[in-house]
């Protein structure tokens, strides 16, 4: 099964899901790959890996690896990875130019949905080239909204997107569910935007809800996801119960 | 004297910094101008204005106003703004396929420097073209740096291609500063990146740095900023004090 996790909204937690979810599934025993698609290699960095480490994403939406050629151990156990590159913010005015731009990542795929149970793609904060690419070649979109007033706004841009995406490109891919992230529970305002969120999108909104925590943002300083930072931290195990409800889900 | 409020890395408070300190300049008498570059709209909701509201930097970019022409009343006194559209999404395919695609925005900025005392642009979460032309535009560039770890990260990157932008396009190009925002001094992680990011770039970080604080986050679903909102509230009173160093810095 293939996630993207995106939203063209800045600073929402994408980059965070992709890795600790990823982390978390791999503690349920499933071999993951997590796959950094932004120029700012922020996943890369999560765990430990030097950017520009080539093979990367670059080289495969280039055409030049498939993305099971590029898959790397990310470091901890049944968790692989294939870096970011700067170059991928050349992609975005290159992939455009080329025959079926939209396919490119589609068609390099490989073997990766046969070796990984799950692969999570980490999108960059655009509606860009590689966002679409990422989406054509997904079965399911996770997108983590921070329970704040602006990240609610695009949501329903972000959504219509999706479904222009699902009629155009990719009929099967489908909404795992709206993520809530970064959620304060000490203000009104957070319990507001999730309050609203299930009104609007009621079952499409995972129960489990990511606390703002600082174990969460220290973790990609040392290189390792939360789960291996702080075990028993309030994230490591809002990320846990995220993994087992994805999974139910199916 | 014309800002951008730029950095690639999302979620860093780059609307939040050029929503509240354009208000805060004119609560210190300028008349001042907000233009959102940004797709996801987010200055444009800050204000309470319609997206989409013709015209909008879209058809600047396009070349069918200039920005003054386009400027309309933010609501605060003295302040006013170009709104955005989601046709911005469109300029990033399309600006690259036009003659001096980069010097687009430069050539309709119309009477802006001798209308407005200073402009402040909010540019996307991306290095693509539309930030581009936003630095190409511009006198100053002020960075927000979210008080966390991967937002320190991509800093240097930034920072270089803001220098490549001085060499090759703008000589006259300077970084007005570096701005420490969502600062939780509750948490050794944000004391920890701010002293991080005055060993490294010294001088260039402002001594101001914005608390992370609810009112803050509150005000854009009032569609004010929070000057307005919360006037005698840490983070206003934060944004008062970084317009006055902004102003003494020249
Ligand atoms: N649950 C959380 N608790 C505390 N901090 C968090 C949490 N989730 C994410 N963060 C922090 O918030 C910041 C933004 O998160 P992240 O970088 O994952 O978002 P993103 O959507 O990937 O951003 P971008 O749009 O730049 O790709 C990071 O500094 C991260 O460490
Ligand atoms: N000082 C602060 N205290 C509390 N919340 C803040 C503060 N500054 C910004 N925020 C909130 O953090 C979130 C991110 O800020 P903002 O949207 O301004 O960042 P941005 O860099 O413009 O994001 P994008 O990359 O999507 O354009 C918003 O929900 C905003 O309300
Ligand atoms: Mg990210
Ligand atoms: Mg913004």
């Amino acid at each position: 099964m293939i996630y993207s996790v995106a939203n063209q909204k800045g600073g929402v937690g994408k980059t965070t899901t992709a890795v600790n979810l990823g982390a978390a599934y791999a503690l349920l025993g499933k071999k993951v790959l997590v796959v950094d698609l932004d120029q700012q290699c922020n996943a890369t960095v999560a765990f430990g890996l030097e950017k520009q480490d080539s093979p990367t994403t670059y080289e495969v939406l280039s055409g030049e690896v498939t993305l099971s050629e590029a898959a790397k151990p990310a470091g901890p156990e049944n968790v692989w990875m294939v870096p970011a590159s700067r170059d991928l913010a050349g992609a975005v005015v290159e992939l455009p130019r080329l025959e079926s731009p939209n396919f490119r990542l589609r068609e390099q795929l490989g073997s990766v949905d046969t070796e990984f149970d799950a692969v999570f793609f980490d999108c960059p904060p655009a509606l860009g080239p590689i966002t679409v690419n990422a989406l054509v070649s997904s079965d399911r979109v996770i997108v983590p909204v921070q329970a704040e007033y602006l990240a609610l706004e695009g949501l329903v841009d972000f959504l219509t997107t999706l479904s222009t995406v699902r009629r155009e490109m990719n009929p099967t891919l489908e909404l795992a569910g709206v993520l809530v992230t970064m959620h304060d529970e000490r203000t009104r305002l957070a319990q507001d935007v999730e309050r609203e969120l299930r009104d609007h999108f009621s079952e499409t909104v995972f129960r489990t809800v990511i606390p703002r925590t600082v174990r969460v943002a220290e973790a990609p300083s040392y290189g390792i996801p939360v789960t291996d930072y702080s075990p028993s931290s309030r994230g490591s195990e809002a990320y846990l119960a995220l993994a087992e409800e994805v999974l139910a889900r199916g």
